[in-house]
């Protein structure tokens, strides 16, 4: 039997938006320590990676490690019904389910909702994605993050990112002309959300699509922080930490030049 | 001209 509380419904409501639209299904690995959820996007150009581990949840019993192959858009119905301060319960048996039980339950426990969800057969790739040493770190504040990426998709697909010692710069181009938006290493980290930190061994200059950096920027609302790991002969790594019990890793692979 | 390359350049499948 696989059964896992949440206290805080939301959470999952931001999980399920921050992969749905960059994974249509996904293989949720279920064992004894996490839930993990690895998938890549059509073009095998973008991956996810989710990692939720069992201390995230009030409750969690898992017997025999599960798999659910889960459908993001039927899964995201549900926690549509979902408040945010709802209890949410996974609920599915162990050996080969063919569907996945969602139970809600209201704060004040006056209401309570339940669904039963099939599951989807996925015959998915999984990559191996070795430790990597990065070249240069930048953590700065998710939102602003997201801002430049909606901002610079204005003016071209692609963004170049260079870091440097002192700062990180966001280029792009296109008809519309040329955009730069530099952010400097802050010296004094006060507020870390507000604060912008460079960790550099070496200096990097990449390009991305932000067709898939603004999908990835849909994870926005799990943490206020993200970090962008770069290294030149490495795909860019975004991770947004959910709190001390996860994570949601993106990995997209550079353009260069032809 | 850029060109997108794949994640399967840098990573191998299990």
């Amino acid at each position: 039997m696989f059964e896992a509380k949440l206290q805080q419904g939301g959470l999952l409501k931001k999980i399920l938006e921050s992969v749905k639209d960059l994974v249509v299904d996904g293989l949720w690995d279920c064992d004894g320590a996490a839930i993990t959820l690895q998938g890549m996007d059509s073009s095998h150009v973008a991956l996810v990676e989710m990692l939720l581990r069992a201390e995230a949840f009030e409750h969690y019993r898992c017997d025999r490690n599960v798999t659910l192959g889960m459908n993001h858009n039927h899964l995201s119905k549900i926690l549509k019904c979902a408040n945010n301060d709802d209890i949410v319960i996974l609920k599915a048996a162990d050996q080969n389910p063919d569907s996945c039980s969602l139970i809600l339950e209201s704060k004040n426990g006056e209401k309570t909702s339940d669904f039963v969800v099939s599951l989807v057969r996925i015959d998915t790739d999984q990559l191996g994605i070795p430790e990597t040493e990065y070249s240069a770190h930048v953590k700065m504040s998710s939102g602003e993050f997201q801002r430049i990426c909606r901002d610079l998709s204005q003016f071209g697909d692609a963004v170049q990112i260079t870091c440097s010692k002192q700062d990180v710069k966001f280029s792009s181009s296109g008809e519309t002309g040329k955009a730069n938006i530099t952010l400097t290493h802050s010296a004094t980290v006060d507020k870390e959300e507000e604060s912008v930190t460079v960790d550099l061994k070496e200096p990097v200059d990449l390009t991305f699509a932000l067709r898939f950096l603004n999908l990835f920027t849909k994870a926005t609302p799990i943490s206020d922080t993200v970090t962008l790991s770069l290294s030149q002969e490495a795909p860019l790594v975004v991770e947004y930490k959910i709190g001390d019990s996860g994570h949601i890793r993106y990995f997209l692979a550079p353009k260069i030049q032809e | 001209k850029q060109q997108q390359i794949g994640l399967s350049h840098y990573y191998d499948f299990l």
